[in-house]
């Protein structure tokens, strides 16, 4: 991780880890 | 929730894309500092002439990037492509890197969500621009195949009309009011979208912020690119992952921060989206030219076509004795010239007639092979019947031989002359003696005198002899 590294602390996800289901 | 498509028709809207206009110049960037509400939003908006030969849809630090699932920066993939104007691309999974969606990146089919509905964008073969939901069959299609495709979340304008209720159902919403989605659309954030006009040409958006902070939400922006004559468009990742880079450089404020909090750091993403400048096909002209505004300016002479891959050595083709080349016709066996349409000189043979006979004698040899043996040249070798030295050979020359001859024929006529002449003088005194007057020769006494009666007798008037 360098001085330039993205911290990626602002996550603006469509859908949440929980709903990870596989597709029908 | 979500189901994929295989085949069939979705629905999405085609439009056609605005063709280059010579000497129209780059994209168009105009920078903004807008309200909405009571909030002060800055942004860009590019807007783009020509977008099939100007837009491409980039992998991360360049091709082969989704397949090792590759993160970099806007920046580091904006500058190894020479973009223009970059912003961050399709959605991405954090932790593996892998890039969703479908991505098509300058025809290179990159990924396929094998019918997953979500916002898509991205531009045919014949330039035609396709927003909206497709199936896996369409996304596939190679009739006309995408040669740009990128997928987004949320399906923010459709032909002129904000389109996010409908979105909402199609892209897998949630039954919760309160759900992840819901909250997706409804948040002010850092925000992109990609889209058209109704002119064809292709529109960028992006704006600053940060997610519950700063920014504008999916109704605010497509509101905003409404009034901006967008009539297509998608929504593309936001939050930290919005970036807007300008030349090479970052243009915006990033949402997420370095490892020192005091400064804000931009993420590294998955795909971009890119503005060049106009491409070749292909893009190095097969090597034989120099792009320049979109077509290549062949080097050579002899290199043709608009992307410099056909040779072409004028309407006679080499004469048909000849390959066309690079540096021009090359000769077959025989043959010579720029054209390749001169047979090759007595003593010389080969390719472009490059090689000297090699027969004795100076003889000429076969134009194609250098064979000595063909029969002109056989008639050249052959010794004549009177042996004669070389010096003797060479002393009776043509113009000898016609001296000669001219000194043969003068004599001959003199001869001929002469003879004839006698032959008639013999013949005129034989007839003077047959015909006309006789002249009386008497006979001569040897040894006495002539009579006197003798002497004095005419010739004409007493002629014993005469009949």
């Amino acid at each position: 991780l360098g001085s330039r590294a993205s911290r990626e602390d602002d996550l603006l996800l469509p859908y949440t880890r929980a709903r990870a289901r596989i597709p029908r | 929730d979500c189901t994929r498509v295989r085949t069939g028709s979705r629905e999405h809207e085609s439009w056609p894309s605005a063709p280059a206009i010579p000497g129209a110049g780059g994209p168009t960037v105009r920078t903004f500092v807008s309200h909405f509400g009571d909030r002060a939003v800055t942004g860009h908006l590019t807007r783009v002439v020509a977008p099939l030969s100007t837009f491409s849809v980039l992998e991360p630090g360049g091709t082969g990037g989704c397949a090792i699932k590759r993160r970099t920066t806007v920046e580091e993939t904006a500058r190894a492509a020479d973009c223009r104007v970059a912003q961050n691309g399709g959605f991405f999974r954090m932790s593996t890197g892998e890039c969703l969606g479908n991505v098509v990146s300058d025809k290179r089919r990159v990924s396929s969500s094998g019918g997953l509905q979500n916002a898509q964008f991205g531009i045919r073969r014949d330039g035609t621009l396709v927003t909206g939901y497709l199936s896996e069959e369409e996304v596939l299609d190679t009739e006309n195949p995408f040669v740009q495709l990128v997928s987004g979340v949320v399906w923010l304008i459709r032909n002129g009309s904000i389109y996010i209720n409908e979105s909402q159902a199609t892209e897998c919403d949630e039954t919760q009011e309160t759900g992840s989605f819901s909250k997706f659309v409804n948040v002010i954030s850092a925000r992109t979208a990609l889209g058209h006009d109704r002119k064809g040409q292709l529109i960028l958006f992006h704006a600053d912020g940060q997610t519950e902070q700063r920014g504008i939400n999916l109704w605010e922006m497509a509101e905003f690119l409404l009034k901006q004559g967008v009539v297509n468009a998608i929504n593309l990742d936001g939050g930290g992952s919005a970036t807007f880079v300008l030349n090479g450089t970052l243009a915006s404020y990033p949402s997420d921060h370095c490892q020192d909090n005091m400064w804000r750091c931009p993420r590294s993403v998955s795909t971009v989206v890119c503005v060049h400048e106009p491409r070749c096909q292909p893009p190095d002209c097969h090597g034989h030219g120099t792009c320049i505004a979109g077509h290549c300016q062949c080097t050579g002479g002899f290199w043709q076509g608009t992307g410099c891959g056909e040779l072409d050595c004028g309407p006679s083709n080499c004469s048909g004795h000849g390959l066309c080349t690079e540096t021009g016709c090359h000769c077959k066996a025989g043959w010579m010239g720029t054209n390749c349409s001169e047979e090759c000189p007595l003593g010389w043979h080969g390719p472009s007639c490059q090689r000297p006979c090699e027969c004795d004698h100076q003889c000429p040899c076969d134009p194609q092979t250098g064979n000595c043996s063909i029969s002109p040249v056989k008639q050249c070798l052959q010794p004549s019947e009177t042996t004669m030295s070389a010096g003797e050979l060479s002393f009776f020359t043509g113009t000898a031989w016609l001296a000669l001859t001219l000194a043969l024929v003068f004599l001959l006529l003199v001869s001929t002359v002469a003879n004839v002449a006698l032959f008639l003088g013999s013949r005129a005194e034989r007839r003077r003696r047959l015909d006309g007057d006789y002249v009386y020769h008497p006979l001569q006494e040897m040894n006495g005198e002539l009579l006197a009666t003798e002497k004095e007798q005419p010739g004409g008037s007493c002629n014993p002899f005469k009949d």
